[in-house]
């Protein structure tokens, strides 16, 4: 599904001094794949997500998505393809603050450009979703309404709407206890039983034996690719 | 040097059905200690340590730091305390986006209203606490420049630059891979051993380890306060 082939990522600040950020990485991930991505604070890997759910482009190599390769997309091939096909969990939740749980929810049902339900229809699934990452009773708050660990799970909850066949997930259990982590953990095992992709970062090896393949980054590189565990 | 008595935080919200953030919370906090608390997500944590750090007024209940009732302090009275008394680290990082990492380290020593350092001198200051969070490379970036963990070090750097009596850390190491977290957490000890007082918030039990006190929070409780481990 996903293939990545000398990706590189170059950011210039201070007096030029350029950041790889990304320094020519080669990787690949099969449908229904559940792999997790770990490695240092400031590795590369959330430059890796947001290449990989079309939010950024490399500066050199390639990334192909479900064989086409994503440089040739139309800007609007694109917003589809990150409604449809991709639910995005980002590490720092990227909430609307202006609007509620449920709104922000419900944003990806919003903007989905094949045949649209009616509001009513999309409010329950949108209650739905909010539902199953426990926060049935929070609907109507706002992010700064809401705990760390709330506005997470709302992330959470607006990335897996859609059920989109390929999650990126960017350390989704970072602000939980650890009971929450395990009903998001159980959630993201259902979807992959149901045949999603899962590409996940995490810094917890817990969390990380969840997947059935673990890529360990390092200075923007892939240093290890190992396959054990659960499969 | 903390005491809290009955302390109380409710919001209304959603058709006046009140939220109790804090429910009822009685607890004491020596100088020199280092206290760490759990609890499920939602649970009171971050509102806890929004009073603790003055940030935020109680709805019923009292908060006394060193001696005094904190309601009892004018507005002025409350910027020094937090300025120059209590180091915080947020569990949203709170850096503001349009200042270097350096300045945002900086700002707690501009504020300072006892006497103020040569600017050379803070900035020299401001480059050392970034180095003593492996971040002397990145002086110059932006938040947005900066990777998620990153930026959690840098709002470590900005709570303890002024080396403050009392430290407050919310999910400090939520964003660090395990070798960051080392070096925080090695970093916090050192200060405790300086005479520090340290309360943490932490979902991670490995980290709350560290703490020679765990208290357990749930649904703005306090449920259990247990003494053991380090200390
Ligand atoms: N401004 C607000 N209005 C209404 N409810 C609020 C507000 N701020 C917080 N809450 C509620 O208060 C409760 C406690 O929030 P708090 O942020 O203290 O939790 P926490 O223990 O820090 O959780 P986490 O581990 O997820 O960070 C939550 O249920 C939250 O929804
Ligand atoms: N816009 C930018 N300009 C300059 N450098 C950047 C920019 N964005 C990211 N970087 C740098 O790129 C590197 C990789 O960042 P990235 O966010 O991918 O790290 P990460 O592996 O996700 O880290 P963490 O575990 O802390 O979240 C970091 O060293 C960061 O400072
Ligand atoms: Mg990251
Ligand atoms: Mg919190």
């Amino acid at each position: 599904l996903i293939e990545v082939k000398d990706l590189k990522k170059v950011y210039g600040v201070e007096e030029d001094s350029a950041v790889y950020a990304l320094d020519g990485m080669n990787a690949s991930v099969d449908r229904g794949e559940f792999a997790a991505i770990m490695g240092p604070s400031g590795s590369g890997k959330s430059t890796l997500m947001n290449i990989l759910g079309c939010l950024d482009t490399p500066s050199a190599g390639q990334y192909i998505l479900d064989g086409r390769d994503v440089s040739g997309l139309s800007k609007d091939d694109l917003a589809d393809v990150r409604n449809q096909k991709i639910g995005f969990i980002f590490q720092s939740f990227n909430l609307l603050p202006r609007l509620s749980a449920l709104d922000n929810v419900m944003l990806p049902l919003l903007y989905d450009t094949r045949e649209a339900q009616p509001q009513e229809m999309q409010r329950q699934r949108a209650i739905a979703a909010l539902e199953s990452v426990g926060l049935g009773h929070r609907t109507g708050h706002h992010p700064n309404q809401l705990s760390g660990g709330q506005q997470q799970r709302v992330a959470i909850a607006r990335a897996l709407i859609n059920q989109p066949p390929l999650i990126l997930a960017d350390e989704p259990t970072g602000n939980l206890d650890s009971r929450s982590s395990v009903e998001i953990m159980d959630l993201l095992h259902d979807l992959h039983k149901q045949g999603a992709t899962i590409v996940m970062v995490t810094h917890e090896p817990d969390i990380a034996r969840h997947a059935g393949r673990i890529l360990c980054v390092r200075d923007g590189r892939l240093i290890s690719d190992g396959r054990g565990g659960n499969n």
